[in-house]
C-alpha cells in the first residue's frame, strides 16, 4: 500500500459515498446517469467476485463489500425508490457499443484465459468506459449539478491517483500490469475534458454548462 | 509474469 492508492481509494469511496447521499437527501437523481451506475454495479461484481475465494486483508475485504454495497444501493435508488426523478430520456447512451468490444477485449487480452481473470480483465476495461454515459448525458443536458461535479471530480481523480500508485509500484515493487495501466489512462484521460471545466468552472463558483 | 499473482488493487 502507498499514500497514492490510499487516497485514491478514499477518493473513490468519496465519490460514491457522494453521489448516494445527493440521491438519498435530495430524493431525486436528476441528472445522473443510470447506465453508468448499473456499469459500474457490474464493474464491482465481476472484479470482487474473488471476495469468496482469496483474503488478501481486512481493508481489502471492507473495501470491496463497501463499494458493491453502495453501487446496488445507488442502482436501487435511480431505478427503485426516486425512478420518478430518472431522466431516462438523456440517458440514452447505447450501453451495448461499449459490453461488446469489452467482452471482445477480455477474451482476446488477459493475462490468462481463465474465468476470474477473465472477469478481472472485463472489468478493468469496462470500468475504463464506464463513465461514458454519464458524461454523454451531461453533454445532452448541457449542464450539471455542482453536486455531481464534485462526484465526477473524486471519481477521476481516483484512478489519475492510481496511476501514481502503479509508478510509485513499478519503481519500489517491481509490480507492472500493463492492461490495468493501459485502461486506466484511458479512464484518466475520457476526464480530461470535464477536469479542465471543474477546475476553471466550479471551482470559480460557476455552474458546469455546456457548451463551455 | 508478476502480474499472475492475485489482484490486490481494489
Amino acid at each position: 500500500m502507498n499514500i497514492f492508492r490510499l487516497t485514491g481509494d478514499l477518493s473513490h469511496l468519496a465519490a460514491i459515498i457522494i453521489l448516494l447521499l445527493k440521491i438519498w437527501k435530495t430524493r431525486s437523481c436528476a441528472g445522473i446517469s443510470g447506465k453508468s451506475q448499473i456499469l459500474f454495479a457490474l464493474v464491482f461484481t465481476t472484479r470482487y467476485l474473488d471476495l469468496f475465494s482469496s483474503f488478501i486483508s481486512l481493508y481489502n475485504t471492507v473495501m470491496k463489500v463497501i463499494y458493491i454495497m453502495c453501487a446496488y444501493a445507488t442502482v436501487y435508488l435511480i431505478y427503485g425508490k426516486f425512478k420518478a426523478t430518472y431522466d431516462g430520456n438523456h440517458d440514452t447512451f447505447r450501453v451495448e457499443f461499449l459490453l461488446i468490444p469489452v467482452v471482445l477485449l477480455a477474451v482476446l487480452i488477459n493475462h490468462a484465459f481463465a474465468p476470474m481473470e477473465i472477469l478481472w480483465t472485463f472489468s478493468i476495461y469496462l470500468e475504463s468506459v464506464a463513465i461514458l454515459p454519464q458524461l454523454f448525458m451531461i453533454s445532452k443536458t448541457g449542464e450539471a449539478e455542482t453536486i455531481t461535479t464534485h462526484y465526477l471530480f473524486f471519481l477521476g481523480l481516483y484512478r489519475t491517483l492510481y496511476l501514481f500508485n502503479w509508478i510509485w509500484r513499478f519503481y519500489f515493487e517491481g509490480f507492472f500490469d500493463l492492461i490495468a495501466v493501459v485502461a486506466g489512462l484511458v479512464q484518466t484521460i475520457l476526464y480530461c475534458d470535464f477536469f479542465y471545466l471543474y477546475i476553471t468552472k466550479v471551482l470559480k463558483g460557476k455552474k458546469l454548462s455546456l457548451p463551455a | 509474469a508478476d502480474e499472475l499473482q492475485e489482484h490486490d488493487e481494489l
